[in-house]
């Protein structure tokens, strides 16, 4: 068939006399963290059809927003108790509202995730200021996850990642690249919403040049008309002097508008179960 | 039950009839569509397809297919096309008019902006072809928090503000005209 010139994508890449146990070959490093690829091109993940991922985001550690043209599923193999991620549902409305102002971002650091709780006393003066010009926000669902959890995400739905806890997390990634509902070939794609990746791609030969975020492909004129913005702002939309990669890190704190994780979580108890009541509190 | 079922179903809808238009705006233009929900037999050819009519000096809001390649063929007038990869680069900017064709693959962000009232069929190898904004009121970046714009484009809360609520529309919108940017480049200047 080789010699009839079938295209590779058609040849039959399944030869499994031999399995191998197979490492990550290739890390990309951004500012905080890294994501290892294994070879996807290596011919027992290309029989499987799929490409195979590690991301390491290091605390205070954002992943940018970003989409697949495949489906996605991924496991918390280690890292805090509890951080926040978001997959974007296109059409879906924003249900997370603050209806709080927010701070202004050069106060204080480290202020993770207790938005509209904490950090607030003393700063009312600025608050009341920025509360004048309306900074309020309201954005689709951010969620809890924690270690253990399977996450899932359909094609072309962007999601982002942020590492609130004390600890780097690690997350396993499988991209099912030979699913129907992937169009394209049998490549691994990376759309990026923001953030670029100067080193170049992972796996395939078209992978290895500087990639940049989708929105640098566009005229900044254009963009700036459609974003009803000026044409500098839509420049800075385009990360061409960002060198960070596609995890980066959070500068101030991080203020979206999350709500507050039950107690029983926070704490962990629920992991040690208790003897017979012994306070009022207890049924 | 053949003939109850298969044997009569409807194999054709009309698309471009005004009355029937999923996206309506009397100066900009409309967007009409049809998939599996609309005509039942596209889920057996896992096919669907959108018609669109622009007028002058309107913008279709940047988007990109979730779930399906896209065959865009123009039957009327001009437009200026651009098309972006997952790499982040430009693989397409020009002039499209009447016969013409382009391909639009999964996942690439597009921006359409119509130059002489342009018009187009787009074929979708879905029968359920879903597409997602990049811009305006139902999209990704107005989906995101501002902290995480701030962060991911280093910009101030105002210009993530302006960003994600400037643009109210959801697919078509004005395109301003050249004498306007250039009056924008100048105060920026």
């Amino acid at each position: 068939r080789q010699s009839l010139g079938v295209p590779p994508q058609l040849r039959n890449e399944c030869n499994l006399d031999n399995l191998d146990v197979l490492q990550a070959t290739e890390t990309i490093k951004s500012e905080a963290g890294q994501i290892e690829y294994w070879d996807h091109n290596h011919p027992q993940i290309r029989c499987a059809g799929v490409s195979v991922s590690r991301l390491v985001i290091e605390q205070g550690g954002l992943y940018l927003p970003t989409f697949f043209s495949s489906p996605k599923i991924s496991y918390v193999v280690q890292g805090p108790y509890l951080f926040s991620q978001s997959i974007n549902f296109i059409g879906c409305a924003e249900t997370f509202m603050d209806s709080q102002p927010m701070q202004g971002q050069q106060q204080g650091q480290g202020q993770q995730g207790q938005q509209g709780q904490q950090g607030q006393q003393g700063q009312q003066g600025q608050q009341q200021q920025q509360g004048q010009q309306g900074f309020s926000d309201m954005h689709q669902k951010v969620e809890h996850v924690r270690h253990g959890d399977v996450i899932a995400i359909t094609p072309g739905s962007t999601h982002w990642i942020y590492n609130t806890g004390d600890q780097p997390l690690v997350i396993i990634s499988l991209l099912d690249i030979s699913n129907n509902q992937n169009q394209l070939d049998r490549n691994p794609r990376v759309f990026r919403l923001a953030g670029n990746n100067p080193q170049g791609g992972f796996g395939g030969p078209q992978q290895q040049q500087p990639q940049q975020n989708m929105l640098n492909g566009f005229d900044p004129q254009v963009l700036a008309q459609a974003l009803k913005i000026d044409v500098r702002l839509a420049q800075k939309l385009q990360n061409k002097q960002d060198n960070r990669g596609n995890i980066v890190h959070v500068r101030g704190p991080f203020q979206v508008a999350r709500p507050p994780i039950r107690q029983s979580y926070e704490s962990e108890k629920w992991r040690h179960p208790r003897g017979p009541p012994q306070s009022p509190q207890d049924n | 039950g053949l003939e109850e079922t298969i044997c009569s179903m409807r194999t054709h809808e009309n698309i471009d009839d005004p009355a029937r238009a999923d996206v309506y705006k009397p100066n900009l233009g409309r967007v009409t569509s049809v998939n599996s929900l609309t005509l039942p037999i596209l889920q057996f050819v896992r096919l669907s397809a959108t018609r669109g009519i622009i007028q002058g000096n309107a913008m279709v809001l940047p988007k990109y297919n979730m779930n399906a390649n896209e065959i865009l063929y123009c039957t009327r007038g001009q437009a200026r096309i651009q098309v972006v990869n997952d790499n982040g680069q430009n693989v397409l900017d020009q002039q499209v008019q009447k016969g013409q064709l382009v391909v639009i693959p999964q996942g690439f962000a597009y921006v359409v902006q119509s130059q002489n009232n342009f018009e187009w069929i787009s074929f979708k190898t879905n029968a359920d072809a879903m597409i997602s904004t990049l811009v305006g009121r139902t999209s990704a970046l107005r989906a995101l928090p501002l902290e995480v714009l701030t962060n991911a484009y280093q910009i101030s809360l105002e210009e993530a503000r302006r960003i994600k609520f400037n643009t109210l529309e959801t697919t078509l919108t004005h395109a301003r005209s050249g004498q306007q940017q250039l009056i924008d480049q100048i105060v920026e200047a």
